[in-house]
């Protein structure tokens, strides 16, 4: 079956910092009700690691910052030990940029990753 | 600590013993093979010396409890890996055994001799992911080792006491481990 989207682009060590550079010009200090280009992989990323759940005509493919999203960030930051303020800060960015296990922080009831052998 | 949902765990008799093979076919040649096989010894004994768990190496991959291999980027499990930093590892919960790391991170098992500004340091992130397998999930806990993240050149691999209150409540303690002894290795340690 195809690979679902992963919300990050493939970085080689040579475009890591200008990435870094783009994120925090570009999300830092967005909050409800923005609107910026690119804000959709935000969501993507909240939606793999289990923060935005799929619901039903929610748009995960625009730029706005919405409720869902909002709710997101904040689930994220209480569940990572940040403050939580419901806006892309500085820490929580830096956090969302850190390298990390893939495994999803809240999981959903199937997915792939807490499967049992069967 | 926090459970996978249903709260999976290895459903053998303790004490018991887990296999773990590395895949063949999917290694990093960056690192010697026995660099890559001592920072796994050395990731299994954190967890070994907190919980009635033994882990051995097996002679055959095919047989082993636990399947270890780099891969890159679409791998067939539905979840790609996606490059240089951005998601490290991953892992299975109990029992499939699975584990997976990102073949393109730069991973490194000494500082001294890796000098990359994006080196990952193997050890860390082979104990985080063998807390997946045997059954934890994330950690709010930031000094975890079950925290999900880790910064390029950091070495985190030390369990915390949420890390072994969690891993002992699903298979009970280690009968030569006391928390005593955790606490006296955390001083010697910062001294």
């Amino acid at each position: 079956r195809p690979a679902p989207e992963f919300p990050w682009k493939q970085l080689t060590e040579t475009t890591v910092n200008n990435y870094h550079h783009y994120f925090y010009n570009r999300f830092l200090n967005s909050r409800r009700g923005s609107h910026v280009s690119g804000l959709s992989e935000i969501k993507r990323y909240f939606r793999y690691f289990g923060y935005l759940t799929p619901q039903a005509h929610y748009n995960i493919s625009d730029d706005i910052f919405d409720a869902p999203l909002e709710s997101a960030i904040l689930h994220y930051q209480s569940k990572l030990g940040l403050q939580v303020t419901g806006k892309l800060d500085f820490d929580t960015l830096t956090q969302v940029l850190s390298p990390r296990c893939g495994v999803p922080d809240k999981l959903q009831p199937s997915p792939t990753l807490h499967a049992t052998k069967n | 600590y926090v459970f996978f949902p249903g709260k999976p765990r290895w459903a053998r008799r303790i004490p018991m013993t887990l296999t773990y093979g590395f895949s063949p076919d999917n290694m990093i040649h960056s690192l010697s093979l026995s660099d890559i096989k001592e920072a796994f010894k050395l990731a299994f004994s954190k967890w070994a010396s907190v919980i009635p768990v033994n882990f051995v190496e097996a002679d055959d991959y095919g047989f082993a409890d636990i399947k270890i291999g780099f891969y890159s980027g679409d791998h067939g499990d539905g979840e790609p890996f996606d490059g240089v930093l951005g998601i490290l590892a991953h892992s299975f919960s109990p029992e499939s055994g699975k584990f997976h790391l990102d073949a393109a991170e730069t991973w490194a098992v000494d500082f001294e001799v890796e000098k990359s500004s994006v080196a990952v340091d193997l050890e860390s992130v082979a104990v985080h992911e063998i807390g997946h397998l045997l059954g934890l999930s994330h950690s709010p806990v930031k000094g975890a080792v079950m925290y999900p993240s880790l910064k390029p050149r950091e070495k985190k691999v030390e369990l915390s006491v949420d890390d072994i209150q969690g891993v002992q409540s699903l298979y009970g303690s280690n009968p030569n481990f006391t928390f005593s002894s955790l606490l006296e290795s955390d001083i010697s340690a910062n001294r």
